[in-house]
Parts: structure tokens; sequence; C-alpha cells
């Protein structure tokens, strides 16, 4: 990627990342494999090059299979897996063959996401990258020196669980330390979850699991992949922009975004056009709702929502409109996602999409001119949640808080399959070697490359304490000082839409102190859930569980965050550990925020740590005074500080 | 009549394979020919490593008489998953 390096504090002027315990761990991490479930790899892409990388780990048991396009040889020592699973998918085909003739049992990207995805979290730095001249800079992944194995299991159709799971289970086989997946499905109980049960197994064996939270915001409990052994990945905004220009017929001019890239559409007005006279939807642009005759040879106005962006602009080139205006509605509200349409186009917010839309719709000869003005940086305020990421509360576990934390998923350029144009259209015969795209997708491998990272700087962390390094020292507000804002609304976000904030790696290098939650801790958590005994062991994979240890309450794992639900009690006490991963004799004091409507108190407020690796324990009363309103989150935090560190914890309260 | 099969995941109780058994695959097999001498082959995966079970494409009946078996704990169709 480019830009998100500088944004996230990797870049070489901070020198963090080379220096740290004189050991470069930047190189450090050619040790460390990342293992990302996606739809594959285009291995020619020069995001895997492997110049400098030494050989491949002797532990390592991946492979690269062979397929019709794809030769074993084309893996190197950077790229040393690439494996596909497709049974699942052959047999929801009815069994035929793959769907598109193109479509072939092999490890080969034909979607680019999977392209995107693996070389976001670990590829190789490319110089002069830039999708059409947009985003240009060198674009390298999180973990520049990580090796990359790839696992394909979505295809045309989707992604089939019993694919998903063959992958996990041979991704561990082989030996990965950090698996990514940039997918999911609707909630259901952790022994109904493939990737929750499949994580288990991974995480049992100390490897991270990061997974994308999902798009399904703004709506609330549209979480996926909330398994507590899971790092929940949200999305934000880069401090980057790609700006564009309405000029309408009444001289009011309105900005947006836009990734085109072509001759434009000149200086001169054109007709602006919204909504058909005889079709009911045709203000969503779908596939045949816009008549030629009204529509040619103008801009065309298209809400947001239901279909593909890049469609509706394909439906408008195909009815002969020269522009779009993509105007957002209530959903989206004022975040702007930049497409690379096939025609001049630009993405507006709500507020600016109704002015625009009444403009149309009351002027009798509407017009408009679109203009382009390519990348700009430094944007304030940054970052802001994504409308689209999905939110909490968590419904499997309400006593989890998720997401976890957010990472840059909006406008993210990466490697891109050249076997599909950058807009993924099939009429979209450009070939691109990086494309820009959107989506927790996105976030989810930046943090997986990050967990390499902290992989390699503590080799003996267990994924719960990377997790806990990652999520304590994460951020919440934003390059204006001011606190998070949700680009859905435009108000303040909250730990239902952030977690426990944005990743900052350089904090969480150094965290101080980290919840570091055991595999016992897990099966006490899931003994605490009412499932029975045999479904607990179904996912711990162990014959010798009793569930003589459980938690009367899920929320009482050691878990770097709280989610409090009263319920019919009035008073929720937890219990949480602190291990010392700092310096010997270091003391914190304890700092706590909370709504009016609850009181915290915490035993001790004080904690000395006599030696590194010591564990203390704290214990948090949270009491109701009142009876808040049931539909609104209210949320708090609860911080361990000393001169050197800042431990947060994000506390999300329900009733 | 042509029924339409489908994959199911199949849970099984890892540790009840009887030591006639070599593999749990092996088992798995037997398990699902004791059904219809045409299912034995409708495995799709064994898993090893992230859970105890396997997928096969079976139908519904099918898949409801491996449900009463005192080797299964669970089994359930196959959940498609979306990229995000």
């Amino acid at each position: 990627t480019t830009r998100t390096p500088e944004f996230l504090g990797l870049d070489r002027d901070t020198g963090l990342w080379e220096g740290h315990n004189n050991v470069d761990l930047s190189l450090a991490t050619h040790d460390v494999v990342i293992g990302v479930l996606d739809t594959g790899v285009w291995p020619e892409s020069k995001s895997f090059n492997d110049y400098g990388m030494p050989e491949i780990p002797a532990r390592w048991r991946g492979e690269c299979e062979k397929g019709t396009d794809f030769s074993p040889s084309l893996c190197n020592k950077k790229l040393i897996g690439a494996r596909s699973f497709s049974k699942g998918f052959h047999m929801a085909s009815g069994g035929s063959f793959l769907r598109k003739p193109e479509e072939v049992v092999s490890p080969r990207d034909q979607d680019g996401h999977g392209t995107h995805t693996a070389s976001t979290a670990a590829g190789s730095s490319v110089a002069n990258a830039s999708l059409l001249g947009y985003a240009s800079g060198t674009a390298r992944g999180m973990a520049t020196h990580a090796r990359v194995a790839v696992y394909k299991v979505c295809w045309s159709t989707g992604c089939f669980g019993a694919d998903i799971l063959a992958a996990l289970d041979r991704a561990i086989l082989d030996g990965v330390n950090v698996l990514s997946l940039s997918l999911g499905g609707g909630s259901a109980p952790y022994y109904r979850d493939t990737i929750a049960i499949g994580a288990f197994s991974a995480i049992q064996r100390g490897i991270f699991v990061s997974c994308s939270a999902g798009n399904s915001g703004p709506s609330k409990a549209s979480l996926a992949n909330v398994a507590p052994w899971i790092m929940t990945v949200g999305a934000g905004t880069l401090d980057r922009d790609f700006p564009a220009y309405t000029l309408l017929g009444n001289k009011k001019r309105f900005n947006g975004v836009s990734l085109y890239s072509g001759p434009g559409m000149g200086d001169k007005p054109v007709g602006l056009i919204y909504k058909n006279r005889n079709s009911s939807s045709s203000n969503m642009c779908l596939p045949g709702s816009l008549e030629p005759g009204e529509v040619r040879g103008k801009v065309v106005i298209c809400d947001r929502g239901i279909n593909a962006r890049v469609e509706k602009g394909a439906v408008v080139r195909d009815a002969g409109g020269i522009g779009m205006i993509l105007a957002n509605t209530a959903a989206s509200g004022e975040e702007l996602v930049a497409d690379s349409h096939l025609l001049p186009a630009v993405a507006v917010g709500r507020r600016f999409g109704d002015l625009i839309r009444q403009y149309a719709l009351s002027d009798p000869n509407p017009t408009a001119i679109l203009s382009f003005g390519g990348t700009v940086l430094n944007v304030r305020p940054s970052p802001v949640v994504a409308a689209f990421s999905s939110r909490g509360p968590n419904l499997v576990t309400p006593q989890i808080l998720k997401p976890d934390v957010i990472g840059p998923g909006v406008n993210i350029l990466a490697a891109w399959s050249e076997a599909i144009g950058p807009t993924g259209l099939e009429k979209d015969t450009r070939k691109t070697q990086f494309n820009i795209m959107s989506g927790t997708s996105m976030s989810c491998p930046h943090i997986s490359g990050l967990a390499a990272l902290l992989k390699s700087a503590h080799p003996d962390w267990s994924p719960s304490a990377i997790k806990s390094a990652l999520m304590t020292t994460a951020y919440t507000q934003d390059n204006t000082k001011s606190p998070l804002r949700d680009a859905a609304g435009g108000g303040f976000s909250n730990p239902w839409a952030h977690g426990s904030g944005h990743v900052d790696p350089q904090k969480a290098l150094s965290p101080g102190l980290v919840y570091d939650t055991s595999t016992e801790e897990y099966i006490a958590f899931l003994c605490s859930l009412d499932y029975s005994i045999e479904r607990v062991k179904s996912i711990v994979k162990r014959p010798n569980v009793t569930c003589s240890r459980r938690y009367s309450d899920p929320g009482a794992l050691n878990y770097p965050s709280f989610s409090v639900v009263f319920g019919r009690k009035r008073v929720v006490r937890y219990t949480r550990e602190l291990t010392n991963v700092g310096a010997a004799g270091s003391v914190y004091q304890v700092a706590v925020s909370a709504p009016s409507t609850v009181k915290v108190l915490v035993k001790p407020t004080r904690l000395l740590f006599k030696n590194v690796g010591d564990k203390q324990r704290y214990t948090v009363t949270f009491s109701a005074i009142q009876n808040a309103n049931r539909l609104t989150g209210w949320f708090g935090s609860i911080e361990w500080s000393n001169a050197q560190h800042q431990v947060k914890s994000p506390v999300a309260f329900s009733w | 009549t042509v029924i339409a099969k489908q994959t199911y995941i199949v849970h099984m109780k890892h540790n009840d394979k009887p030591l006639s058994y070599a593999t749990h695959h092996d088992w798995y097999s037997a398990q699902l020919q004791s059904l219809s001498s045409s299912t034995s082959d409708s495995i799709l995966y064994s898993y090893t490593t992230a859970f105890h079970g396997f997928a096969a494409s079976l139908d519904p009946e099918e898949a409801e008489s491996l449900r009463q078996s005192d080797s299964v704990l669970d089994v359930y169709e196959e959940r498609v998953y979306t990229l995000h």
C-alpha cells in the first residue's frame, strides 16, 4: 500500500522498526509466515518479488500447488505457499465444471481481492506504484519482509465453509504464524461458526488470527467474526483524498471524490438528470433502469446503495450518459469511497447529494460540469470510522466488546490481479498492477501485517498478548486532537464502531502491560456460555475438558476491553490480570472514565510490577446508578498509566 | 426423482473412533457407508487439525440419519461466506 505505512508510523524516518533492541524488526519478519485465505494470488505481481529474502525457514511445510494456469515455479522466497480449496464450491455449483472458463482449480487470483489483501499484509516494496496516477508512491505491505502463503477459498459464487475449514486445517499444518481472513458470514454460536472453530485451533498453536468485522455498518449489531480469540478489525479512513468537483448550472460547486482517469468531459455544461420519468428505480441506476433517450449525452445522478457503485457507472455509460454523480444517502452519510469508473464520475456525500438532487429536480434546465483534482494528502480529520464498517454490540456474546480495533480500510492502494480490470467489471478491459479498494477486507490485512511485526519483535508473546498490545495502545483521537468521528452521521464515534480505537503500531511494540489470555481461560469462557460439554470439546478439541472452571459471566474473560451488560443486575464485577512486559519495577496508576449512569470502582488503584513477567490482578466494580436508555450505548474507559505507558481499555455499558 | 445434495459439515466425537479403524478418515467413510453404499465416496474433506470431523455431500435424509448416530455430535449445512 502507499501512504498507510506513513499513516501508521512505519516509515523509515521514525526508525522505530529498525532500531528496537538492536534488531532490525522489519528484516526479522522473514521468519514469520502470513497465511491469507482469500481469492488466491497473482504471483507475477512485483509485490511478491523476493529480492533480498533469505532462504525459506526449514520448518515450513507448505507448498505451491500446480494448476492449469499456475506453475509452482512462480513461487519464490516471498510467496512460499499457494493452495486452492474448491470442493465445497464445486459441489455447490451442482457438481458441474467451474462456472467461468477461466475459473480452474488453481491458486491464481481471477478476482484481485486476494492479491490486494496479501500484498497489504506483507507485500515487498514497489516504487512508482499508482492506480492510473492516483495514490502514487512506493507501495509496500505492513510486514515487508514477512513470507506469504495464500489459500484460495473464495470463488465466483462465494467462499464455502467446507473449503475455508480445509484451508485452515492445512495452513495450521503448513506452519503459518498469522492468519488473515477478509471474509465472513452472519453471526452464529461459536460451535457452528467454521471460522471461530478453526481459529481456536490456530491460536492454541500460537497463530494470531485476524478477521474483518464486516461491511454492514452503520447498522447496529452487524458484526462478523466476533469470537474473543479472533482480532476483529473495523475500518477507518486515511489522511488521503482524491478530490473531484461538481459545478452546477446555478454556479454552485460541490466537492466529492473520484478515481476517474481519462479525457474528462471538457468545460462545457451538459444536461443533468435525476430519475427517469417512467422508471421508479432509475435513481439507483440499476441495470436496465435508465432510458437511453433521456440519459444520452447527460450527467446522471445515481443514489448510492443496492447495486455496486462501479456497476452504476457502467449502467450510465451503457445508456449513453457521459458522466455520473454518485450521491450518498442516509445509510452512507458523508463517507466518500472512490472508484475508478469507466466514465467521468464524482462521488458526493449525503448533504451535497441532497442539494444536487434538489437542484436537478427543481431547475427546468439543470446542467453540470465534472472535474478532477488528483491526490491530496494530510486530510483532516483522519482517521474517521468508515460508515460501512460493521458495528457492535456483539450478538453472540454481548459481554465481549467488538470490533477490537480499526485500521486503514478506505481507498487503499495495493497490488491487483491482471486477470481483471480495476472496477472488477467484465467489460473493464484495463489492466493495472495496483488498485484502490475499500472495506474491512482492506483493514484486516493491515493488522495481520502489524501482528507479524510484533511477532518478530516479541517471538515469545502469545496471540492474545499481541492482540492486547494492539488494542490497549490504540488511539481514540484524530489528527485534529478531537475524538474519533464516524462518517455515518458525522458525529463522534464510539467503541461499538471503533472498538479500542485506531491501531498505533509504534506504541503496540512497547505496551508496558498486556492482558495475556490463556487457552484455559478461553475454555472457561466457553464453559460459561451454557454450551454442552460436548460442544465445548468440539471447539477446543481436547478430550479432557470438564468445565470444572467456568466464569459466572462470559465477561469475566481476561479481555483487553469491557462490555458490561447489566440486565437485571445493578452491579457487575470483573477481575482482570495484567502481565508486565515493560521494565522491572514499573508502577501504574488507574484512571477511570464513566458515564453519569454508572459508578466505576477499581481496586487496587495502583499496581507495582517488581519484575518483568510479573502478573497483577485488579477488580473493577460497575454499579448502575439508574436504568439508562436500552437502545443507546453508554461508554467509558479504564486506563493504567505511568510516565512511559498508557494501557487503555474501553468499556461499553448496556442494560 | 433427484434429491438435491448439499454440503454438510459433520462434527464427530473424535475420541469415539474404534481402534479397528486405522485413521479417522476410515471411520468417517464407514459411517457414511452405513447409510448407503453410494455415500461412501461423498466425503469432500476429512479435517485433522482445525476441526474434528468431515465435510460431505449429502441429501437431507442422509444428514438426518447421521445426526442419529451416537458418534456424531452435530451435522449442519455448510455456510457460505462473502468477501468484505
